[in-house]
């Protein structure tokens, strides 16, 4: 009968794009916005 | 050559450690271009950069090294795989800064082929030493080195900096060749990094939304046809191995991510896609058929007395960016094909038109699945435009009674029962969002149930909606809406078949279909 | 009707590679750049705690609500990706300002003594991220060339 496809992690009724904050193939949720690059203003990058 | 070989080894590792070392320190990391102007002068003092030839092998020695380092660290037990990977990125993340810095800055701004061409020879260097590592190690080969390479290096490249965004398209293009050239049925062993970098969603950006008039499009399918052709012969037999199970649920996340975010590109693609899922993978293939443009409101199939035929869609010929009339083999068969559909003559054409889709008497592998897909679409699309040269539409009695009805029903009757499943499900694989193609298809079949000479067809067109059914979902509107007209109107007198009743399961499913229904 | 048909040797091969893959798997941090804190690693948690981020969590409303010192753990802990950047906005929101040589984030803890077109003076409060604390500044002049 195949998989329960919403069950595998994406919000499938969310009404943005999935794939900015896609976590990939193996991933059970989406990626968090600490996950996400961004290139923020240089002077943010204080480490 | 006046590098020895050892010396010139052990000078590419002296250079790329004081690289390392250099663009990791407090004043590389502020200002990595002034790290790398200094890096460049030792690279030419050395001679590094002094032709074609020593350059490739300075890619070649660093990859390598870079790769023995990363695996030596990985077979290291002593330290936390996060300690250990740490160690590897930082490594593999200064290369890669390395040959980002070398492309963006090599020849001058508006000369771009330097930099693709530069481009281009590192990733096939890279590639090229992961076939060969995958040779050499089998079963020991480590992904991880050349997963973070290909990504970083994608990720640094598509920064958006204006230098970059200029050669944007031939550094994605550059990228995709190499995804395609390392594709799982290459590099096996590489399958689970590159689902990885083709379904990374900056990948995904870049090559499906970012990239204009969807120039990105076509090469993505081509490395989703990889894919689909790798797992192909697995998921042919159902039962999954843990290996293939983990790859296929990972195809179908990403699938599902096209799906939500880009159905336009998996309607564009769909034939090819279903040519080489194999007709087992049911509810992968209702995935990619169950698209239909964002702009298009589907009406709800259940709608009691829906005229699909009055809906403004359905006229429309659906994109299809397959060239499906070309796989149609051999050129006399296309020849005799055409004559046959102009003139609906010679007779004998359809009497041998079973021994040009058969291909053996191996069970299961008799027939030419490409070709039975090509020869119904083109065949219908044919109809569709022969009707609408009488002005006409599709409908039951539009489509009878014509060369292209008559070559269906000869498939029909003519196959075996793996021949005619393959028949029914090319057909089935039109069932999609309201368009020309979907109706026309829907007509088709419902009108071969209708004048099917055995209760066999019945029954096996029956079975070929009722698998496609029974799935989790999603469903293709097209298969919902034929469904629903077959159980439905009593021209088809489906409830008096013996075939609905031949189990009190299959009886129940069709009464909640049913039920649905009305 | 198609029935199982049997691996050919290629395949086999190929099943043979993926099956070795199969205990090398990639792990999410391999995609993503070098984090100085807090990789992307998924750490395993007892299954009653949340598994899933919590709903609305990537939006500026969400990151407005969070209490300043939870902006300034995620501001100089997560720097370089969007969490920093919503957490910037969020403080910036409530009158904070980025010291772009200190370092430091400062609010105004009354109206400034002094005032011109090169810099503002007088008492504020900031983030001292070193001792993790806030203080008070008295006397402080805010140079806007460093003002972000």
């Amino acid at each position: 009968l195949g998989q329960d496809l919403t069950a595998l992690g994406l919000n499938l009724n969310s009404p943005d794009n999935l794939y900015p904050t896609f976590g990939g193939p193996w991933a059970d949720t989406p990626c968090r916005p600490q996950d996400i690059d961004f290139h923020v203003p240089p002077e943010y990058l204080v480490n | 050559r006046d590098f020895d070989d050892l010396g010139y080894v052990e000078k590419t590792d002296f250079l790329l450690r004081e690289w390392v070392t250099l663009i990791h320190s407090p004043s590389g990391i502020r200002e990595p271009t002034k790290a790398f102007g200094t890096f460049v002068q030792h690279l030419n003092m050395h001679g590094f950069l002094k032709t074609d030839d020593v350059i490739t092998r300075f890619f070649r020695i660093s990859t390598r090294l870079c790769v023995d380092m990363c695996c030596q660290a990985l077979t290291e037990q002593s330290n936390s795989p996060t300690v250990v990977r740490t160690k590897c990125y930082q490594t593999l993340d200064a290369y890669v800064k390395l040959i980002a810095l070398l492309v963006k800055h090599s020849g001058d701004t508006a000369n771009s082929g330097t930099k693709i061409n530069l481009l281009n020879k590192v990733l096939g260097i890279v590639a090229g030493v992961l076939l060969h590592d995958q040779d050499a190690h089998t079963l020991e080969f480590q992904q991880l080195p050349y997963q973070r390479m290909f990504i970083m290096l994608f990720l640094e490249l598509n920064a958006p900096e204006p230098i970059l965004e200029t050669i944007n398209f031939q550094v994605l293009t550059a990228f995709c060749h190499t995804l395609h050239i390392l594709s799982p049925s290459k590099a096996p062993g590489f399958s689970y990094a590159w689902l990885e970098i083709v379904s990374h969603r900056v990948f995904l950006g870049r090559m499906l939304a970012l990239t204009p008039q969807q120039k990105g499009w076509g090469m993505y399918s081509q490395l989703l046809m990889d894919l689909f052709k790798f797992l192909a012969p697995f998921l042919r037999n159902a039962e999954l191995a843990k290996p293939v199970t983990l790859l296929y649920k990972g195809t179908l996340r990403l699938l599902l991510v096209l799906l939500h975010d880009f159905p336009e590109f998996l309607c564009d693609y769909h034939y090819g896609f279903c040519d080489v899922i194999p007709p087992n993978c049911i509810q992968m293939r209702n995935l990619i058929l169950s698209a239909f443009p964002r702009n298009m409101r589907l009406p709800d199939p259940f709608t009691p007395n829906l005229k699909v035929d009055m809906l403004p869609e359905i006229a429309h010929a659906p994109r299809v960016l397959t060239n499906f009339s070309s796989m149609i083999q051999p050129p006399n068969f296309k020849k005799d094909l055409d004559s046959y559909l102009k003139a609906r003559a010679p007779v004998t054409f359809l009497s041998e038109l079973r021994g040009n889709v058969q291909i053996s008497n191996e069970p299961g592998m008799a027939y030419n699945i490409p070709l039975m897909n090509a020869l119904v679409l083109y065949v219908g699309t044919q109809a569709i435009n022969y009707i609408r040269s009488k002005s006409h539409t599709p409908n039951m009695t539009t489509i009878a009674h014509s060369a292209h009805m008559d070559i269906f029903q000869n498939l029909a009757v003519d196959l075996d029962t793996e021949g005619r499943y393959l028949f029914l499900n090319a057909i089935a694989n039109q069932l999609r969002y309201p368009n020309s193609h979907t109706h026309y298809f829907s007509c088709t079949l419902l009108y071969l149930f209708a004048e099917a000479n055995s209760e066999a067809i019945q029954e096996q067109i029956t079975r070929v909606l009722l698998e496609r059914l029974i799935v989790n979902r999603p469903h293709p509107w097209g298969l919902l809406i034929t469904f629903i007209e077959l159980i439905k109107n009593p021209t088809y007198k489906f409830w008096l078949h013996e075939f609905v009743h031949c189990a009190p399961e299959i009886e129940k499913l069709f009464e909640s279909v049913a039920r649905s229904c009305m | 009707p198609l029935g199982p048909v049997p691996l050919q040797k290629e395949h086999q091969r190929q099943f043979q590679m993926l099956d070795a893959a199969f205990y090398h798997l990639p792990l999410p941090s391999d995609s993503e750049k070098l984090r100085s804190y807090l990789a992307r690693t998924p750490c395993p948690s007892p299954p009653y705690y949340p598994q899933v981020p919590l709903p609305d969590t990537d939006s500026l409303e969400f990151y407005q609500r969070l209490g300043n010192e939870t902006l300034f753990f995620i501001f100089y802990y997560m720097e370089g990706t969007k969490a920093q950047y919503l957490a910037a906005k969020a403080l910036k929101k409530q009158s904070w300002r980025f010291h772009t040589k200190l370092m430091h984030w400062y609010q105004r803890h009354e109206e400034p003594r002094v005032i011109n077109d090169e810099y503002e003076q007088g008492s504020y409060i900031f983030f001292d991220f070193d001792n993790w604390i806030q203080r008070r500044r008295e006397g402080f002049t805010f140079e806007y060339k460093y003002l972000e």
